[in-house]
């Protein structure tokens, strides 16, 4: 889902 | 990792290093704004709590690492060492943050993508962040001339999330499932808070005249 990639960013 | 995220990440690193630069060589903290650098150094801590818990690469955790250093350090800077707390602008830098700190806790509460202790704070460290730069854009407006470190500082610092904003738009078009809107719609909001310094900027680098703010 999208919450677990939203934390590749800084 | 695209073009735009890596030229938007150098871009607020060389904001932090011309802060520090600013600081260090001038030992001075005029024109900044105390109350921005702790809401930076808020926003990092609670979107870095992932630091020790979630590997995602080097880089990653180097960025992270250089971020929460160099906030808190600037914080530390502006409040304890002697020469340096001497120069900051305390009777310009009124900006009721708190304020700000709140709203943004609330409305994470209320908009996030799922209702658990990280995403909240991470939802907050992203309202937090498009808001944190007003203290800094209202102690400009009050301070009338801005100094060149100064001004380049908050230059990169709000090119960096318009960069971001290319990186989710390409994000959009070549991944999937990509879906940011809560980053993305800050991101806008962020952005266009600069929009009129981004003007007056332009202006002074177009007749090469001094950063001058109207009041």
């Amino acid at each position: 889902g999208s919450a677990e990639d939203s934390k590749d960013e800084l | 990792m695209n073009v735009f995220r890596l030229t938007g990440d150098m871009t607020h690193l060389a904001s932090i290093l011309v802060l520090l630069l600013k600081i260090y060589a001038t030992k001075s903290c005029s024109g900044i704004s105390l109350k921005t650098q702790e809401l930076y150094a808020l926003v990092f801590l609670a979107r870095y709590l992932n630091l020790f818990t979630d590997f995602i690469s080097v880089y990653n955790t180097v960025m992270k690492l250089v971020f929460i250093g160099s906030s808190l350090a600037i914080v530390w800077c502006m409040r304890m060492h002697k020469m340096v707390k001497r120069s900051y602008d305390q009777e310009l830098d009124t900006f009721r943050h708190y304020f700000l700190i709140a709203g943004c806790f609330l409305l994470a509460l209320l908009v996030n993508e799922k209702f658990m202790f990280p995403e909240v704070l991470w939802a907050f460290s992203i309202y937090l962040e498009a808001v944190s730069t007003i203290p800094q854009l209202v102690l400009l407006q009050r301070s009338g001339n801005v100094d060149n470190l100064t001004g380049q500082y908050v230059f990169l610092l709000g090119a960096y999330r318009a960069l971001y904003i290319l990186n989710w738009i390409y994000r959009y078009f070549t991944e999937p499932h990509f879906s940011r809107w809560i980053a993305c719609v800050a991101g806008l909001v962020q952005t266009a808070l600069y929009a009129d310094f981004f003007y007056y900027y332009f202006l002074s680098w177009k007749n090469n005249a001094k950063l001058q703010l109207p009041s």
